[in-house]
């Protein structure tokens, strides 16, 4: 049965879309069925896999306010065979709060995770929203891991601490399974001492991937041609990097 | 009376915070009295202006949790005089679904700048989370005026419309004196034609300041110092795109 990973950190711009996207299909290249869902309203995963236009009924949105509605039914295919999404919609926005009321809201994800849908996927995929309203409440109440890509600049590190925590929060409370796979240093530049020491202190707050994601054009690029980077430019050390990760995931923490 | 200006855009990692650090700090060269707000649970202005370790009763959280307590008590000096600041608090991310609960929650913010502390200051700048919530909903009804900073990448122009929007929402529901001052281009990179391209399609959504923001490493590296671009590096061209920013913000876009 599937492997369900979260991507979430409440700060923004730290990369949890981008590992989210290149990830996937990182996995999809090593032979894995891949399923990514997108939880968060901008649905930037949506667009930066070629997907747009979706109606609201036919997204997240559907599931989480509809909790009859099988994610069968909002699954659709990339333009990458073995990468399937669940897309999200701007009205996203809207449903933060009918969970909070809902009672067991907080489970509406995980309940529509069926056996029989996990068993359809090696991997699936979750990304966050950079907060820590009810939609990242749900997506660590439906996972069973948590990568946390932690941006190598000063203000990454300073609600690490306070999303350990709300994990380990939710572990206790809601979801015993959930445990933090790793700590991912994203947007490394080594031109700058800044980075370095960053990337240096994460080990004091967790298990921390090998593999660093540096920052890169053509990572930034890619999304805008409804691309991953492994797409876009599959020789460029951006692509091997998510390779390495597709690795490290797949087999362990540091297997190189 | 002071003007009470909003940055916010619920993407995260667009410049919010580094923009009312770095315009902040410029707008008191220009001898102007300035506060900036910290309405962020990550507090990363705090931090940034080397603030840390307040009590939550004595940050922003006492200002939204006990509408008595007066703005005057929690607001402190920075290391630059004329620069003050209400910091933030990691329990702030407790206070969202309180002010939900609250009539007239919304107005919270507002209701706490009187008057008598509107006339110490010549600014007010308010820097938001990045997300729709209760709390960039009490900065939209404080503010009279929004700057919208916008990451040149390519998820950044996703979520404008729906952040323009919920400005006219804010606007016609709830405070009619708010209106864009004008979306700003934030980490830009000449060599990149993705971030051209991205500046260019920017005047379709509404006012653009001609300043524009690049992309340094002195800008990322200077709040690890507890400082501003333009204190760890007066003459850098990130501390001069900073003044420029604060000459069209008192003068009005494109004085140049
Ligand atoms: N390795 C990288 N190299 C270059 N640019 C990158 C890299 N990773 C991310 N970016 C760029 O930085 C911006 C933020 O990345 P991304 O949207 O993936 O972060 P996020 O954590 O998902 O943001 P949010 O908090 O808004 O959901 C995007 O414009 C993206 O193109
Ligand atoms: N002009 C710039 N040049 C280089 N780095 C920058 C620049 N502006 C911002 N950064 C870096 O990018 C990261 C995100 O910036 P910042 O925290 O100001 O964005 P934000 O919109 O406030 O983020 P959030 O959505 O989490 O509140 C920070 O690490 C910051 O140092
Ligand atoms: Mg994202
Ligand atoms: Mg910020």
């Amino acid at each position: 049965s599937a492997r369900v990973i979260a991507f979430s950190n409440q700060k923004g711009g730290v990369g949890k879309t981008t590992t989210t996207a290149n990830l996937g299909y990182a996995l999809v290249e090593r032979g894995k069925r891949v399923l990514v869902v997108d939880c968060d309203a901008q649905a930037n995963l949506s667009l930066g896999l070629g997907v747009a236009d979706v109606v609201p009924a036919r997204s997240i949105v559907g599931i989480l306010s509809t909790p009859t509605r099988k994610l069968s039914e909002v699954i659709i295919s990339t333009q990458t065979p073995g990468l399937d999404i669940v897309p999200s919609h701007l009205e996203l926005a809207e449903v933060d709060q009918m969970l909070t009321a809902k009672f067991g809201g907080h489970n509406t994800l995980r309940n529509a995770f069926t056996p029989e849908l996990l068993s359809h996927y090696d991997y699936v995929l979750l990304d966050s929203p950079p907060n820590f309203g009810q939609l990242t409440f749900n997506v660590l109440c439906a996972a069973s891991e948590v990568v946390v890509p932690v941006a190598t600049h000063f203000y990454a590190l300073q609600g690490l601490a306070a999303l350990l925590n709300r994990v380990e929060e939710v572990k206790r409370e809601a979801n015993p399974k959930l445990r933090i796979l790793g700590l991912l240093a994203t947007r490394y530049d080594s031109r700058m001492l800044l980075c370095k020491e960053v990337a240096a202190t994460l080990p004091r707050h967790g298990p921390v991937f090998e593999t660093i994601i540096h920052e890169a054009s053509t990572a930034a690029v890619a999304p805008s041609w409804g691309q991953t980077v492994l797409q876009a430019d599959s020789k460029s050390q951006s692509a091997e990097q998510h390779r390495r990760l597709a690795a490290e995931i797949e087999y362990g923490i540091g297997i190189f």
